[in-house]
Formats: C-alpha cells, structure tokens, sequence
C-alpha cells in the first residue's frame, strides 16, 4: 500500500512545557493532567517516554500564552505532589507535521522526513506519531523553512 | 466545545523498542528510521521527549514477530554509527486508546484517561497523543481490562 501524503503543517502558536524527572507510578499523570485541566489550561500535544530508574519527562504543549498560568498551577504545588523535581518551558518551538494516511506500513516516510530536516541542519527536539500524522517540534526559527524542503521533499510543490 | 469520545480501542499485536542515549543532534533520527525501513520494519508509533545533557530515548512500536529483525538492524551497525548506547525491547506491552473530537480544547479528557488507569493501578509507560486521540502503552496483562474500566468511564458502556 503506498503512503499518500496531503499535507505538511507548521504551528507556531504553542510552548512547551517539560516536567521533569517524574515517579514513574500509577496517578502521577493522573494528578498532573487532572490539575491543569481545572485551571483550563488547554493541553494540546503530550509526549512521555519510558522511564528509567523509576523517573521519566512528561512533556506537553500548551497555547503560549497560557504558559504562566501552566507554570504557576505547577509551581503551586503539583510538582511537589507528584513528587517531580521541575519543570522547564520553551516558548519558541514548531511544531511541523506531515499528514497522509497508510504511513504505518510505510516507515520511508518517517525516514524521508527525518533527512529532509537533518539535510538542512534542522534538529528535532520531540517526535509523536499516529496512523495518519508524524509530528516533530523544532526551534520556532525553523518551522516555516521546514515546512518548504517537506513540501518538495514529499512532491508537494506544485 | 464539548468533547465527543468515540470509541476506546487496545493493541498487543507489538512491542515497543527503546533506543536509549541517542545524540540529540541533527541526523540520528534519520539514520535511526532510514535503516529500518531499508529492513522493511513496519514502525507504527514514535516518541521522543526533549533531551537532558544532549541525550534522549527514542521509543517505538513495531509489529512483535519483526522485534528481532529491529534488534538486528540497530545492533549490526546503527547504534554505533549514531553514537547511542544500547536498545532495549518489551514484548509484554499494550496500546490503549482514546478516540474522538475536540479533544485539544478538554484537558479533562485526557485526566479521566489517566484517573481511570491510575485507579485501578494500570502504570502508564508511554503516552503519545493528537487531536483525535490519546494513546496510553501499558502493560499487555492490563490492556483488555483497561479498555472496560475506560468504556465505563467515558460512558460507552450501555
Ligand atoms: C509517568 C506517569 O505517566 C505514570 N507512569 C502514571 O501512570 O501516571
Ligand atoms: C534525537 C534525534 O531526534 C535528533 N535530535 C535528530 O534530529 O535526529
């Protein structure tokens, strides 16, 4: 089955929130995520990864300009709750996003992405993937270059 | 916007592959991905969180009866030519998802997702979500039992 892409995308409306060295046990993301949805902080992308030695990151977009009111709802008490050491934010990330559909069984087409950003120098800060969708956030300074080479690169262009 | 919760899917047809203490550079994800889909590795969901020191992990599911292949590929070669230190696999894992619309403006979603794991002591490993979906990777033993507790709690039951 061959992979059809339709489009490439670029967001340039979100921060990055990073919450780090988390327990890795069962109601920490509970606590985390149940937190900031009360404060109606509307998180947007979330990426955690495996953990080792019992902590892991939880990562997270927010709208940037809800990146105060996400940091004082941590700071205010969640992160010494959950047991997490800090949090970190970035507001000048893309998030860049090539969607197609059939890209499971296509791994070409997470690679083609992957070597169209390193051939440009362009370093990819977090990865998240579904059926129809490979995201990767980039330095904000990036994103709308990144989204030009994708298009070429993918056969888009014209 | 009231968010619709469309249905709770789970997965144990893969296992996820860890790559850990990847350079965070531009050029390992490609190598990382160009290989394996050289090797013909259907890779379905990729996460990568931000890196600590100029490290990361890149995690990754792919279908359980190509975990040997994946092994081979990234210990034939790519994890030396990419700098990262080891692979590390888990057969005993389970996507659980929840899909629907109009998830991004209701964190509270996302929080009854996790409350519902965290309740009945379901560890969540991974988490990677997009618009239309937030998937959790548990462990494999928990993910049929999982789904219920989520149909319950999202009211897909009756
Ligand atoms: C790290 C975090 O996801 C934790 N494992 C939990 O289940 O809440
Ligand atoms: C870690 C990996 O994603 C690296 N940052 C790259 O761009 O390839």
């Amino acid at each position: 089955e061959r992979p059809i892409i339709r489009a490439v995308t670029h967001d340039l409306s979100e921060s990055k929130v990073t919450v780090i060295d988390v327990p890795d046990r069962p109601g920490v993301s509970a606590q985390l995520f149940r937190a900031l949805a009360r404060a109606e902080v509307n998180v947007d992308m979330i990426v955690q990864n495996v953990s080792e030695e019992g902590m892991t990151d939880i990562s997270f977009t927010v709208p940037s300009e809800q990146v105060e009111l996400t940091r004082q709802v941590l700071e205010g008490g969640v992160l010494s709750e959950i047991g997490a050491e800090r949090v970190s934010t970035d507001g000048s990330i893309g998030r860049v996003s090539v969607v197609g559909a059939g890209m499971k069984s296509n791994p070409g087409v997470a690679a083609t992405m992957f070597e169209t950003l390193a051939a440009n120098e362009i370093n990819i800060e977090m990865i998240s993937t579904s059926a129809i969708r490979i995201s990767c956030v980039v330095d904000a300074s990036r994103a709308e270059e990144a989204v030009q080479y994708l298009h070429t690169a993918f056969g888009l262009d014209g």
